[in-house]
């Protein structure tokens, strides 16, 4: 699947 | 999501909704600096052109996102549009306005260069606009410190943007022990942006509280 977008924070 | 965060966020809005107000408001845009308004902008381009890849990670974090694109935005057109309704005061906000931003961003993008999680297009502008956010006060800083003079709206302002900062410290402090997470970029980066802004707190403190300057109501 797509990598999953590590930058979770604002 | 744990509390540290959300009121880190949410003083963060807050930072951002006491400047347009108090712009709004008083028709004032005196001691606000330009350029760091303006770096705002170019730091939540290039940190959020993740919303382009559709790769959301929560509906919060995505109108989050939108929230700081279009609101910084807006505060650099209210600054430019002054230059026509009050050209002296556009004029005196842009003189006072002399921190060499250039350094930022090339000293900005040097570090981006060298640390960064992947050396792509995405992460490379994702480490940029984080070194930047650390560095992106100082015009307003510098602004303010040359000018001697405490503006209650930039106090108000840079105080919310610093508590900001402040609670992002906690936040991955939990992050660390609760989740087992730790963005090393960001929190490096976090803790210079940080003691930049305690260095401000304790200027203030000395030359405001301790000094004659403050005025009560």
């Amino acid at each position: 699947g797509p990598k999953k977008n590590m930058h979770d924070e604002l | 999501m744990n509390l540290f965060r959300i009121l880190g966020d949410l003083s963060h809005l807050a930072s951002i909704l006491i400047l347009i107000r108090t712009i709004k408001a008083t028709d004032s845009i005196d001691g606000i600096s330009f350029k760091t308004q303006a770096l705002y902008v170019i730091i939540f381009f290039t940190r959020y052109l993740d919303l382009l890849t559709f790769q959301h990670i929560s509906i919060y974090n995505s109108l989050m996102k939108l929230f700081f694109i279009g609101s910084s935005l807006y505060i650099v057109i209210l600054l430019q549009r002054s230059k026509a309704i009050q050209p002296i005061a556009y004029r005196e906000m842009i003189m006072a306005d002399t921190f060499k931003v250039q350094y930022l961003l090339g000293g900005s993008l040097i570090m981006a260069l060298l640390f960064n999680y992947k050396f792509s297009f995405f992460e490379i502008l994702w480490s940029f606009s984080i070194w930047l956010e650390s560095v992106a006060i100082l015009p307003q800083l510098f602004m303010l410190s040359k000018s001697g003079k405490s503006k209650s709206l930039t106090i108000h302002y840079i105080f919310a943007l610093g508590i900001y900062r402040t609670l992002y410290i906690p936040n991955w402090i939990w992050r660390y022990f609760v989740e087992g997470k730790v963005d090393k970029l960001a929190v490096i980066s976090g803790i210079v942006q940080t003691l930049i802004y305690s260095d401000f707190f304790y200027i203030y403190y000395k030359k405001v509280i301790k000094g004659s300057n403050l005025q009560l109501p």
